[in-house]
């Protein structure tokens, strides 16, 4: 096992095990700008931790970002572990992250569905949803991108609990989202919201439930032009953007409608790349640069969010 | 521990709105317990559909009865499953 996160190997997928024994050790090793916050636990008890970096101040602007929301999605949470290295080595060095982390907190939750990344190392790899069994049906899980309070119950998510698209009884039915959803109530504060996925090269924004632009539509799409232009700019990777519902279809229950709907104005999702080979089983060899490409886009999300206070 | 021996991956790229429809329709064959890796979207959009083996029949000939071109993107899945955990393993070691 590494004894620190500089002896990680970032370019290979890892356990749950070693990705909570990576939290602690970026926590042990940055005492006074990383802190682990337990948010809740899942269906199976396991904890959800968030990082917190943060240069000081109290309840600052913040940034939140969370990837693995879909537990098959390995490079996502593979990512998510790049980005918290990516945010303290580059703290005081690079001049915009620097900027960023002087004025506002980042929250960064790599694991955001533990149970079902679990089962997806032991049980099945193609595994999606949670874990929670479903009363009166032998399929277990919901879709916890399908679980939110924005449209819930309409068109694009499934009312069956067999489905992979199982929105659940009830909105925020899942302790996965439910803990999200009373983090961001109760900090208050947060002004972008970054839910990532893979895959399929895409950077969107609100709504996926409904045609309606957001009211920010024109800033959004401008934003997102240049994200999808920066993260380009490393390797050619190219994207397409836009609303969920005018980009791939008509989702209800997605997480980002709910937080832009809450007055986080900058909420996107990306999907991350895709190299048309191998979809959800990207080889680890793909970690390092699709990290390295998205954390460009991020960094334009982040820095923009930064200089347009509102 | 679930395995897939025998699914495979298809990529199917939709040429017109028929297409895109008949693809769609995909979605409500429950019995053929399709796992849409990439989803139905626009003409021109390709679609990734994991195919688990004992539908890979009854898949192939609905597509090609509807004459919808289609590729294998993954020829069997555990394969590329067992190089995955080979690859995760050698590094633990």
């Amino acid at each position: 096992a590494p004894r620190n996160t500089d002896n990680f190997d970032y370019s290979r997928y890892h356990t749950i095990e070693e990705i909570y024994s990576f939290q602690d050790m970026l926590v042990a090793e940055n005492l006074g700008m990383v802190s682990k916050i337990v948010i809740g636990s899942s269906y199976q008890g396991r904890p959800l931790n968030v990082l917190k970096f943060s240069t000081g101040g109290s309840n600052r602007p913040a940034i939140w970002i969370d990837t693995g929301i879909h537990s098959r999605e390995w490079v996502t949470q593979a990512s998510g572990t790049w980005f918290a290295k990516k945010i303290v080595s580059s703290y005081g060095r690079d001049p915009a992250l620097t900027a960023i982390l002087d004025k506002m907190d980042i929250f960064l939750e790599i694991v955001t569905n533990p149970d079902g990344f679990y089962y997806t190392h032991n049980s099945n790899r193609m595994w999606r949803k949670t874990r929670k069994p479903n009363p009166g049906s032998s399929c277990v899980g919901v879709d916890p991108n399908r679980n939110w309070d924005a449209g819930f119950g309409g068109p694009g998510a499934s009312n069956s609990p067999c489905s992979e698209t199982f929105r659940g009884p009830r909105a925020h039915s899942e302790s996965e989202v439910k803990s999200i959803v009373d983090f961001v109530k109760q900090h208050g504060n947060i002004k972008a919201f970054v839910s990532i996925h893979a895959y399929s090269q895409m950077l969107l924004y609100p709504y996926g439930y409904t045609r309606t632009p957001v009211q920010d539509q024109n800033e959004l799409h401008a934003l997102a032009k240049r994200a999808i232009t920066d993260l380009a700019s490393l390797y050619g990777t190219r994207y397409r953007y836009g609303s969920i519902i005018n980009t791939i279809y008509q989702a209800s229950g997605g997480t980002i409608d709910w937080t832009y709907n809450q007055g986080i104005k900058y909420s996107f999702t990306f999907e991350l790349r895709d190299t048309g080979r191998y979809g959800f089983i990207l080889p680890a060899n793909q970690i390092i640069p699709t990290a390295q490409e998205t954390w460009l886009a991020l960094m334009a999300i982040m820095d923009h969010t930064l200089k347009n206070p509102y | 521990k679930k395995t897939f021996e025998g699914d495979q991956v298809l990529r199917i790229v939709p040429k017109d709105e028929v297409q895109l429809s008949l693809i769609k329709d995909l979605e409500d064959m429950i019995e053929l317990e399709l796992d849409f890796w990439k989803d139905v979207t626009d003409v021109d959009t390709p679609v990734h559909i994991r195919v688990p083996s004992h539908g890979l029949q009854s898949t192939r000939m609905y597509l090609e009865s509807q004459g919808i071109d289609y590729s294998v993107m993954i020829e069997d899945l555990q394969v590329i499953l067992d190089e995955e955990q080979e690859e995760m393993d050698s590094a633990a070691r």
